[in-house]
């Protein structure tokens, strides 16, 4: 005797591809097709109503993705998806006069200075569902595993990538800003090279 | 050494921060695997001054899960000359041959049931089995015996004059 097997309805591949219509920067009307690379879908449209816990994709040291879901535990969120700190924060340094103030503790002829944090512009970040690469992500390399591995997150330093799989290249995209014009760079690309290993690095050290 | 670079991607937008990278069998050129500098160029910064290794990664590019250690078996069988899968073959073709020759028996004998008299076999055989009687101990006759333990009867040996 066995129990009687419901399958469930499945979602087809054809519904999730499905393109969906945005409005950005409040005027400006834009299509937008998800994507599916590795297993992850990228620009997938919004639920109507947000979802605390909706599962976020992590990466590991190889680069790997991993889909991470969030519970509730205890009244807490476990793996609850990453916040970024002020790491995509633009800074700016705001001054005030006492005239503005009128703090009880300033004298008149003092200065306030505060430091503003303006977030990011989201229109394009908000589609991507894999956890962005910060300073505090970045992991060691060199032989004393001292120097950051700057600007990646992953791959780790001497992973092995094996053929056929797609590995995410993560890196921290404010590290390219320029400290005179303070902006970042707009493009980037990705290259590969061949390094050419000295004996005793391929295994064939002196006895 | 730009020279030495066997992969460079499209311009990309940075804001997006990653690059999703498939591994393909031609970067090793025939090899297991090869180790190779990962890098990232800003539009800010020309081809020419571009340095790959300044904030480079390095990392390994292989073909698939390797296997290090060998067992004792196939270190023998390396030792006694055989490099190939022949041992294999050779092997099974030993039980495959004796399950053959059982299945072969089975219906040779199954064909033939009627046809064969092992009778004086079969009498020759019964004529040979013993009645088995148990131990001593379990007879229904002898349970109620008290069989006591072997004790050292007394000696009165006289000690002789050149003993004492």
């Amino acid at each position: 005797i066995r129990n009687v097997i419901e399958p469930k309805p499945k979602t087809t591949s054809s519904e999730e591809i499905r393109p969906w219509m945005r409005t950005i920067y409040s005027t400006v009307k834009e299509v937008v097709t998800p994507t599916v690379i590795a297993g992850v879908t990228f620009s997938r449209k919004p639920l109507a109503t947000p979802d605390p816990l909706e599962p976020w994709v992590s990466l590991n040291k190889e680069g790997l993705p991993k889909t991470i879901k969030p519970k509730i535990k205890n009244g807490r969120t476990e793996n609850a998806s990453p916040t970024y700190s002020t790491y995509f924060k633009t800074v700016s340094t705001k001054t005030f006069d006492y005239e503005e103030l009128q703090a009880h503790n300033m004298d008149p002829n003092d200065v306030y200075e505060e430091e503003v944090f303006e977030d990011e512009d989201k229109t394009y970040v908000s589609l991507n569902p894999i956890i962005r690469c910060t300073p505090d992500r970045y992991l060691n390399k060199g032989l004393a595993k001292n120097v950051p591995s700057e600007p990646f997150c992953t791959p780790r330093e001497n992973s092995e990538l094996k053929v056929g799989k797609t590995y995410f290249v993560t890196w921290y995209t404010n590290f390219f800003r320029s400290e005179l014009t303070d902006e970042t760079a707009e493009k980037v690309r990705i290259h590969l090279s061949y390094v050419r290993e000295k004996s005793h690095e391929k295994g064939f050290g002196k006895r | 050494d730009m020279r030495a670079t066997f992969f460079s991607s499209e311009w990309i937008r940075n804001v997006d921060g990653l690059y999703p990278l498939e591994i393909y069998e031609e970067w090793l050129n025939g090899k297991y695997e090869r180790k190779v500098v990962l890098s990232v160029q800003p539009s800010t910064i020309p081809d020419d001054e571009f340095n790959h290794l300044e904030h480079g990664l390095l990392i390994n590019i292989a073909l698939g899960s390797r296997v290090f250690k060998k067992t004792k078996e196939q270190l023998a069988l390396e030792d006694a000359g055989i490099m190939d899968d022949t041992w294999y073959y050779v092997a099974l073709s030993i039980p495959t041959a004796v399950l053959i020759a059982c299945v072969g028996m089975y219906f040779f004998l199954y064909l033939n049931r009627h046809n064969r008299d092992i009778s004086d076999v079969r009498r020759f055989a019964l004529s040979k089995r013993r009645r088995v009687i148990g131990k001593f101990k379990d007879m229904k006759k002898y349970k109620n015996i008290n069989n006591r333990r072997y004790d050292e009867l007394p000696s009165y040996n006289k000690k002789n004059s050149k003993q004492s």
